[in-house]
């Protein structure tokens, strides 16, 4: 309950958006 | 009791009695994914937020998004009519959210928008702004504060600049732009503490 973006699914959606931007940088 | 779900990022504030809480937050997830994708997009393309590390990224968004939404959506506030436009479309009076249970953080979110809106800010210093709201050294769970510092500095600097360009006789503005931070952290408070009482619920 102390992280109300966790509790939203804010954190997963973020991250999912994040990811490709994240894949290409590895690469 | 009937339930409603009074922030404008969801469709309408009338929820299908017939619908289980778990159904009802899916509907509402569903409303606001796009929304937080659009704010992911506009952090990739702030020169520099790229480079810090993707723990950071998260946790700059995770803590932000609320008030990187709060400005994008400032219009959604009719101050004039006393109205709030929802994601559908439709425009619901105060008296009615207030009567749906909307609380104090309606009112709040009126007189934000409306001293935001006043300003008459161009997009690309609204644009600049928001960058400044998001990228904060301060968030919790910041890993490189430094990083984060650095480039929170070079975002104010070239608001200042762009402000003082464009308002060359208003040097208020960018003072008053500033200010709106502690604002914004405020109503991300109390918007945290209605997830908060939504969620026991």
């Amino acid at each position: 309950f102390n992280d109300p973006a966790s509790n939203l699914g804010l954190e997963d959606i973020i991250r999912k958006a994040l990811m490709g931007n994240l894949e290409e940088r590895q690469e | 009791k009937r339930m409603h779900l009074v922030c404008p990022m969801n469709t309408s504030p009338h929820v299908d009695p017939q619908k289980s809480g778990h159904e009802v937050w899916e509907e509402f997830s569903h409303s606001f994914t796009p929304a937080v994708r659009e704010v992911v997009e506009f952090a990739k393309k702030i020169p520099g937020f790229r480079d810090l590390s993707q723990h950071d990224q998260v946790s700059l968004l995770k803590a932000g998004t609320f008030e990187v939404l709060v400005v994008r959506f400032a219009s959604l506030f009719d101050v004039k009519d006393r109205t709030v436009t929802f994601l559908g479309g439709k425009k619901y009076s105060v008296d009615t959210l207030r009567a749906m249970g909307a609380s104090d953080l309606l009112n709040s979110m009126f007189d934000f928008s409306e001293k935001l809106i006043n300003l008459g800010l161009s997009e690309e210093e609204m644009s600049l702004f928001t960058a400044v709201v998001l990228v904060s050294a301060d968030r919790s769970g910041i890993e490189n504060v430094n990083s984060v510092e650095a480039l929170q500095e070079t975002l104010i600097r070239a608001l200042r600049s762009l402000i003082t360009k464009n308002h060359p006789n208003e040097s208020a503005i960018f003072t008053k732009l500033l200010l709106k931070l502690p604002d914004l952290r405020s109503l991300n408070n109390m918007h945290s503490e209605q997830l908060l009482a939504f969620k026991v619920h």
